[in-house]
């Protein structure tokens, strides 16, 4: 059996290990509670400008 | 497969009979005696349209190997439609049914195993049709195999009497078959073909040093294992680094005449007789035959359920909960998965039976395998996935739970589950177990903007839906829509993120909620129960994520907007439970439900 999640777009940063491995093909192998991504906070919202998406012109 | 039914051919030829040495005496001068084939000579040559590689018998000795027997057409003496049925020794097969006609064709081929000492007569049988009532059985006759294929005729096929079943002296038709015996040298070639075709991943035609390696493992042989890369530039005569696959079929041939290779069945796992060469070819080529459902006779009525129940039982990695005996310790060598451990940091390797994968990747990953599927087969995992759930929930299966647990010893951590084992008085019961509080930390608690792990599993994510079908879900139908359903699909999910938790059958099954939130809705969505194994989610011609049976959940979140959670069913634990509603606020790491065995 298998859980899949999917979040909205740009709304969650997943951890890198967890990204890097999967773009190798490669599963992790995790346990229930171990941290999966961080928020990715929009300004409106949160009152914190998207840094990721900031281009520095 | 027919592990359970093994071939006992014999190589003595005291055995003749009398009737047998005499009606051969007079052809046995002519016979081209094979020093490593005298089980089975063949006369070449013969007329019909399987001459060369097929022909006829000519001694007693001779009947045993595989013989293909084609119920070609009747005529009888009114019209309906009429379908036809042979029965051999415990085997019954049954043709199509025909169209409304006195005339039906049928062209129906079927292999059957010959053995020496077993079965002689074939029974066929021949009924006309009814949509409201039973198949009426309206003539039959017995065909005496060996003086079939040792009488002396030109043709292959000849024409048999119909007797009414309750006047055998009244004859109510005609029916036409053909039955000749396949060279042992050609069941030899075109089984090892056939199972090159399968380890052959990227279906170049070609194997690889490392495809072949597949191979040999699975056969079972440590000897020969140990002589892979001898055996490999053996077979590549040009030097180019890879083998063709009439190449390695010949050079298997000769080496199996040699010192075999096969020491055990990839199919059923059944360990082969070394002494018996043979056999274990018209073993193997049963086993496949019935497994990749390439004979256009299908086997009727109880059996063809029961044959591909045996099958079917392989193609996950849950087969290990009713197959400890000859499951990944023993057989043939495991293949495996790599993962990798993030508590530990390290590449660790899933174990799964070489026999298992090849049984995956035989159906999963090919398209004669998946064409199976349309045939009933997705009926049979439904049905395959109940009985075990039925079976997993009564008392007598509590008796399994110390075996599952020392044969998964090292991945099961009693010390952290909450009740004892006398607890749990089903085997699902222990499936389901809880964990003690705090056995799973949850990282940044107090920190809703920190999403969390839902499952004890095996994890990939990406970023986008075009990373995951890059990278991991390779069935050609896959999307979020499919996935989530038009009910809920919205276009921020469509390029969201993807993250897929996959448990495997020693895991904690209880799944959790990876953030928190309102839970606003569940869409049942009924389908199939494939495996989720990555060799399924993997192939071109598999859909699992989009045609399996799942649930779809919507978590409405301060920090994550919506979250889409997906509960997918798959073989023998297609029973998903949950243990929140609809409306209610849940913090992360939350249980939020559980899967165990069921349809």
């Amino acid at each position: 059996s298998t859980v899949i999640c999917v979040f909205e777009k740009d709304t969650i940063e997943i951890d890198e290990d967890l990204v890097a491995n999967s773009a190798r093909s490669l599963e992790t192998l995790v346990s229930v509670g171990m941290k999966l991504g961080v928020s990715i906070k929009k300004g409106p919202e949160t009152g914190l400008p998207n840094l990721e998406k900031c281009v520095l012109e | 497969g027919h592990g359970s039914s093994k071939p006992s051919v014999t190589d003595s030829s005291d055995d003749s009979t009398t009737e047998g040495s005499n009606r051969s005496s007079s052809l046995f001068s002519r016979l081209h005696i094979h020093r490593h084939h005298r089980r089975l000579r063949l006369h070449r040559g013969g007329s019909g349209s399987h001459s060369g590689s097929h022909s006829k018998l000519h001694a007693a000795e001779d009947f045993a190997g595989i013989a293909l027997v084609k119920l070609i057409g009747a005529e009888m003496k009114f019209k309906d439609k009429w379908l036809a049925c042979i029965s051999f020794g415990e085997q019954t097969f049954r043709t199509a049914i025909s169209d409304h006609t006195d005339k039906p064709i049928w062209n129906s081929e079927k292999k059957l195993l010959l053995e020496r000492n077993g079965p002689r007569v074939a029974r066929i049988s021949v009924f006309e049709t009814n949509i409201l009532s039973k198949n009426n059985l309206v003539g039959y006759c017995e065909i005496d195999l060996y003086e079939f294929l040792t009488r002396d005729s030109d043709s292959d096929s000849e024409m048999f009497d119909l007797l009414d079943p309750s006047s055998p002296d009244i004859i109510v038709g005609k029916i036409s078959l053909s039955c000749s015996v396949e060279d042992p040298i050609e069941t030899e070639k075109s089984f090892v073909r056939r199972i090159l075709a399968i380890v052959d991943y990227n279906e170049d035609g070609k194997l690889s040093i490392s495809e072949f390696s597949d191979l040999i493992d699975a056969f079972g042989n440590q000897l020969a294992a140990d002589k892979k890369e001898e055996l490999f530039k053996a077979a590549d005569q040009n030097g180019d680094g890879v083998v063709s696959m009439d190449e390695l079929a010949i050079l298997l041939a000769i080496q199996q005449e040699k010192e075999p290779l096969i020491n055990c069945c990839p199919v059923c796992g059944e360990i082969l007789e070394v002494s018996d060469k043979l056999n274990n070819m018209v073993h193997l080529t049963l086993c496949f035959d019935e497994g990749t459902g390439n004979q256009v006779m299908t086997g009727g009525f109880l059996t063809d359920k029961q044959a591909s129940y045996g099958w079917m039982f392989k193609l996950s990695e849950w087969a290990n909960f009713s197959s400890y005996d000859i499951g990944l310790k023993s057989g043939s060598r495991s293949s495996h998965i790599v993962v990798f451990d993030r508590r530990t940091k390290r590449l660790v390797e899933e174990l799964i039976d070489a026999k298992i994968v090849l049984s995956m990747r035989a159906i999963y990953q090919s398209k004669i395998g998946l064409g199976l599927m349309d045939t009933g087969v997705k009926e049979l995992l439904q049905s395959i996935s109940e009985m075990q759930g039925k079976k997993m929930n009564s008392i007598e299966s509590a008796k399994d739970i110390p075996e599952f647990i020392e044969f998964f010893k090292d991945q099961i951590n009693l010390t952290e589950i909450k009740y004892p084992l006398e607890h749990f008085k089903t085997f699902n019961e222990f499936f389901i177990r809880e964990l003690k509080p705090g056995a799973r930390p949850i990282a940044c608690l107090e920190r809703d903007d920190v999403a969390v792990c839902a499952a004890d599993s095996r994890l990939i994510a990406f970023r986008n839906v075009e990373d995951s079908t890059r990278f991991w879900i390779k069935g050609r139908k896959f999307s979020i829509q499919g996935l989530l359903g038009k009910e809920i699909c919205s276009t921020a999910f469509m390029d969201g993120s993807l993250v897929i938790f996959r448990l495997a059958p020693q895991d904690y099954h209880r799944f959790h909620f990876p953030v928190s939130g309102t839970i606003e809705h569940f869409v049942d969505i009924p389908g199939c129960l494939y495996t989720v194994n990555p060799i399924a989610v993997n192939s071109k011609y598999c859909n699992v994520f989009t045609e399996n049976k799942r649930v779809v959940s919507v978590l409405s979140t301060k920090d994550f907007g919506k979250v889409a959670f997906v509960a997918v069913g798959a073989t023998m634990v297609g029973s998903i439970t949950f243990t929140k509603k609809k409306g209610d606020y849940i913090q992360k790491g939350d249980e939020f439900g559980y899967f165990s065995f069921g349809g």
